[in-house]
């Protein structure tokens, strides 16, 4: 059950398949797991839908986790952002106004290959798992990795874009977690533009990280990933922007390099819980106000 | 031991190129010893002024430490002992699971 999981530890592959799982089985109401396709080494790529079920029209929101496989912080948000949502539901009013009026599509791990590897070979492996016979090298960065003419897309990007692709009309923003910086980041990351809808998108992200800081302090740095990280290109925050969802977003969770990719368990909780304000301000600021 | 012991003696340390020279230095040896690292994701988002974390393997650290002690590359140590800190991020209740 949902008080058994312990969500301030971080979990294996195996283990965050298994809760989904469980999830699935046990809250039939508000959540729906299903695969949208397999990564280069077989495994299945595990969305969890999260919502109250409706024939209507929902607009959704898409949070990937774990893109990077070393950042472990990420999957870790991705289970505790399902856990607030299913424990408040019922007590948080804000909270179920998004499950009412919303979808989340969840990917608490994007990467399987590459997070599976970074528990039992490697712990610092960031990219994916794939063999490329015109490279000698192992795997690429899944985050520069989106319509680039540099090389083909992964599996798991394909599975992940073309899911994005058939729901365009229902998507209305995609939330990228990563580690670590401490940034709240939209487009452009690859040129140094202003996106059209930069006023509400600055908002959203001033708001979101103001939400952030009130709950333990802590200062992100947010703005145009071009500007406020550095230029680079085939990200997925980029692709999904351009791509129709008007609201895109990647977090840099904590810290900014005392623990870096090895964030203590015992600073999950606060990173979470401070995330979620940034997230659900987000996500009601975009239900209210933007067009 | 997680991952077989594989970091002891493994650091993770910290510099800011502060010119194009210091920069053009720390590329080249980055593409002699194939250190990891941590940020920016790639080398080619090195310039003057970036912030730059990498994780240096055992075999390497005399190397690249000397290196940059002799190019006067001001640098700091993040993690003094990766392995220790592989093993301190889980709590103990996880490393019993695991092992």
């Amino acid at each position: 059950s949902l008080s058994e999981y312990n969500y301030e530890v971080y979990h294996s592959l195996e283990d965050i398949q298994s809760w989904m799982y469980h999830l699935n089985q046990t809250q039939p109401s508000l959540v729906q797991v299903f695969s949208i396709g397999r990564s280069y080494e077989g495994r299945p790529l595990f969305i969890l839908q999260l919502g109250r079920k409706s024939r209507a029209y929902k607009k959704a929101v898409w949070i990937d986790c774990g893109i990077h496989a070393r950042e472990w912080i990420g999957p870790a948000f991705c289970q505790w952002f399902a856990r607030e949502a299913l424990l408040t539901y019922k007590t948080d009013p804000a909270m179920r106004k998004m499950l009412n009026h919303l979808y989340f599509y969840i990917m608490p791990v994007f990467n399987v290959d590459g997070y599976h590897f970074s528990w039992t070979h490697d712990r610092f492996w960031r990219k994916t798992r794939s063999r490329n016979s015109r490279f000698h090298c192992r795997g690429v960065d899944a985050n520069r990795n989106w319509k680039v003419k540099w090389c083909e897309s992964e599996p798991e990007v394909k599975a992940v874009a073309d899911f994005l692709r058939q729901h365009r009309k229902h998507v209305r923003a995609y939330l990228s977690f990563h580690a670590y910086a401490q940034m709240l980041l939209y487009p452009y990351s690859y040129k140094h533009a202003t996106i059209p809808n930069f006023g509400c998108v600055e908002i959203a992200a001033h708001k979101a990280v103001k939400a952030l800081r009130s709950a333990h302090g802590i200062r992100y740095r947010h703005g145009p990933a071009s500007q406020t990280l550095y230029i680079s290109s085939g990200n997925s925050m980029d692709w999904a922007y351009k791509n129709g969802i008007p609201y895109a977003f990647a977090f840099e969770l904590r810290d900014t390099g005392q623990f870096g990719f090895l964030l203590p368990e015992m600073l999950i909780k606060p990173t979470c819980t401070e995330t979620m304000l940034a997230v659900k301000n987000i996500t009601l600021h975009l239900l209210k106000k933007c067009p | 031991h997680p991952y077989g012991n594989r970091y002891a003696g493994d650091k993770v340390i910290r510099l800011t190129p502060r010119t194009e020279e210091e920069v053009f230095a720390f590329k080249n040896i980055y593409r002699r010893l194939q250190v990891d690292l941590w940020q920016p994701s790639s080398i080619s988002y090195v310039s003057e002024g970036t912030v730059t974390d990498v994780h240096i393997p055992q075999n390497a650290s005399r190397t690249l430490l000397t290196f940059l002690q002799g190019a006067r590359i001001q640098y700091t140590v993040l993690i003094e002992d990766l392995q220790k800190a592989v093993e301190n991020e889980n709590n103990l209740q996880t490393q019993r699971n695991r092992r």
